[in-house]
């Protein structure tokens, strides 16, 4: 994360590979269910014994003893519809819920969230230098309407992505933020409502940030979880 | 410090069966290496079953080689066999071979040992040196290798040519597909076995990387090293590089791609040179700011040039060395993933509901499961639930109205349903997600600690 600061966000997690590396963020949407993005994994029917979620974390590499420390295998992926970049990971067993680690929840089906709606990305990403990299991040950024996006992006803009706006201070996502949450308080609740897809460059002052808009893919991911 | 285990091969899940079936001798208690100290003595010992749950093994007498036995599938088992019984190459002079290679190098008939004609011999079987049937072994130490008496009257013995195993299987690239049968470093000392922890203790687990190939105490390459290692037996010397002849002939790489990547993107073969921040690459070719050893003429396989980003050591995609000092390296997720679905073979309106096609493929070609059968999934959707959904035979459907399009269950056991292989047609008209009004109506989740987070700050 470009432009955050040391931070909360009790849903969002580190994905590990075999070595035990950071590679890609993710959220917790069920105790024991991650979205993550399409990008991070080789393929759909990956094999992915010896990876892992990491929960309960504030430093991206605690000692092994840190008590909140919550480490569980993946078991299984499951891609969301082509367009969506999605994928759901099955986790081997519920993660524990506590002040340290906490579900976001999914808006409901097809839900707009209001242009203007402040929001926060989190994760243990790449933070050229503007925070300590150690530690998870978080930065606030405001949902930018549909129709202005489009505009900037000169209508390269799909229904299932939603945009924040460009601030002049540069904050945004990076490397190793990938498949990690936009996350919004709406009713006095932190819904996940976007996810974070890799860009070209990180936290662009002058063009919007793209995020996966979930609202579109709840079903789906009801279903997954129910099957 | 070398295990007993390491003269055995083992083979998890299975079990071996004589014919005409013969009762299993009494199980002993004790864990692998016990049995296999156990067997290792007793002559007549050629492998074992070891039971993990109860840690109880049972010695036996014959291999998957022997006459009129078979492997079978059995959770419960590990099977153990003796190396020299199942390798078809040598190790040294050969004397401990015991395969059944059974005609010299100029593929003439081998007599048997037991026999005294067409050729009167010395070297008559016993049951400690392994001179059974007419296979080719060597009694006498021979440079040249296991040999035979043979049954052309006119030739006494000839050698049989059987390859050292570290020439046997050769090897391409830096051995990272290497699944031969060398199991001694360069200088000649013992690997350590991959399922073990003594001497050295070590991340490469077998059960964590199945498809590293991390077979008993065989070199292999799970790290992108440049070529095969392993750990070894002697505690002074933690891992060591095997040598093992490099194959002749390149393979073809394969899945090249140049605009976008495919799986782990080691097929990559484009021009991103840049991080998604923008930090620009280090050449592979320089040192600096950051030490590596993925220096290009070792890793003729790897196309490492200039400062593209590639995947020489199978990490989760393409990336490279930055050159900033305090990035080390960056993954290359920006660049595109290639689209691995099939093209589509048919198109549906609105959202599939009323699509009466015969595809019966996911979208990854996996054949979909029918709808009145209860493998490999249980269906919560069926014609019975749904008999107006027309759920036929196990084409693509979309009975409960997925905004996603026609999908099925599918026959992979790992993947209860997939959207199909079809898609919506040009000028379907489905309601624009920004005009809905919808209320909105939250479950209890989404709450988190926001005194902590100002601690935070």
């Amino acid at each position: 994360i470009v432009g955050g600061q040391p931070g909360n966000s009790p849903w969002t997690v580190s994905i590990r590979n075999r070595a035990g590396v950071h590679f890609c963020g993710g959220s917790l949407v069920k105790e024991q269910w991650v979205i993550s993005i399409r990008q991070c994994f080789s393929s759909c029917d990956a094999d992915l014994s010896g990876y892992e979620v990491h929960l309960g974390l504030l430093f991206k590499d605690p000692g092994p003893a840190d008590p909140d420390l919550q480490a569980i295998p993946i078991v299984r992926i499951f891609c969301g519809p082509s367009e969506s970049h999605l994928v759901l990971l099955k986790l081997a067993r519920p993660a524990v819920l506590n002040k340290r680690v906490a579900l976001i929840c999914l808006p409901p089906e097809r839900y707009v969230v209001p242009a203007g709606t402040i929001c926060e990305i989190a994760g243990w990403g790449e933070t050229r230098g503007t925070a300590d990299s150690r530690v998870l991040n978080v930065a606030q950024l405001p949902v930018l309407a549909h129709g202005e996006c489009q505009a900037a992006l000169r209508g390269r803009l799909k229904e299932s992505e939603l945009c924040t706006a460009p601030l002049h201070t540069g904050v945004g996502a990076c490397e190793g933020d990938y498949g990690g949450p936009l996350a919004c308080l709406t009713a006095d609740c932190w819904v996940l409502e976007g996810v974070i897809t890799p860009s070209r460059v990180c936290a662009r002052t002058d063009q919007p940030a793209l995020f996966i808009r979930v609202s579109l893919y709840v079903d789906w991911i009801h279903k997954v979880m129910k099957m | 410090s070398r295990s007993p285990l390491n003269d055995f091969q083992r083979l998890r899940a299975t079990e071996l069966l004589p014919l005409p079936p013969e009762a299993p001798p009494p199980p002993e208690p004790g864990p692998a290496e016990q049995c296999a100290q156990r067997c290792a003595t007793s002559p007549a010992c050629r492998a074992f079953h070891h039971e993990r749950q109860s840690q109880l093994c049972q010695l036996l007498r014959w291999t998957q080689h022997s006459p009129g036995v078979r492997l079978q599938k059995n959770i419960h088992y590990d099977l153990y066999q003796k190396k020299d019984y199942l390798r078809d190459c040598i190790v040294a002079d050969g004397i401990s071979y015991r395969g059944t290679r059974a005609t010299t190098e100029k593929g003439l008939r081998c007599q048997h040992w037991q026999a005294t004609t067409p050729h009167d011999h010395r070297f008559l079987p016993s049951p400690r040196n392994g001179l059974e049937e007419n296979y080719c072994r060597n009694p006498d130490r021979d440079k040249r290798g296991p040999w035979c008496y043979t049954m052309d009257p006119s030739v006494r013995h000839q050698s049989c040519g059987i390859k050292k195993c570290q020439d046997a299987i050769c090897m391409t690239c830096n051995g990272e597909d290497y699944r031969g049968f060398v199991d001694h470093t360069e200088s000649g000392t013992e690997c350590q076995r991959w399922d073990l922890q003594h001497p050295h203790k070590h991340p490469y687990h077998p059960d964590k990387y199945p498809e590293k190939g991390l077979d008993d105490n065989y070199c292999r390459n799970p790290d992108g090293s440049e070529q095969p290692w392993c750990y070894t037996v002697d505690p002074a010397r933690e891992r060591e590089y095997c040598r093992i002849r490099v194959c002749k002939k390149r393979p073809r790489p394969l899945n090249v791609t140049t605009n976008c990547f495919r799986g782990k993107g080691e097929g990559y073969r484009g021009r991103v040179n840049v991080t998604v921040s923008g930090i620009p690459c280090q050449r592979w070719d320089a040192q600096a700011p950051h030490r590596h050893h993925f220096v290009p003429d070792k890793y003729p396989c790897k196309d490492l040039q200039e400062n593209y980003c590639r995947n020489p050591d199978g990490s989760e995609a393409p990336w490279c060395f930055t050159t900033r000092p305090s990035v080390r390296v960056a993954f290359c997720f920006h660049i595109r993933r290639c689209d691995d679905e099939l093209g589509a073979q048919e198109c549906y309106h609105g959202r599939g509901e009323t699509y009466r096609g015969h595809v019966s493929k996911t979208r990854k070609g996996i054949t979909c499961q029918r709808w009145d059968a209860q493998t490999p999934h249980v269906p919560q959707i069926s014609p019975a639930t749904h008999p107006e959904a027309h759920l036929e035979e196990n084409y693509c459907r979309n009975p409960d109205n997925d905004s996603h399009g026609p999908w099925c269950y599918t026959m992979d056991p790992r993947m209860p349903f997939d959207y199909c292989a079809i898609k919506p047609c040009s000028g379907n008209a489905v309601p624009s997600i920004l005009e809905s009004t919808e209320a909105v109506t939250f479950e209890q989740c989404g709450r988190r600690d926001e005194r902590l987070q100002l601690k935070g700050r």
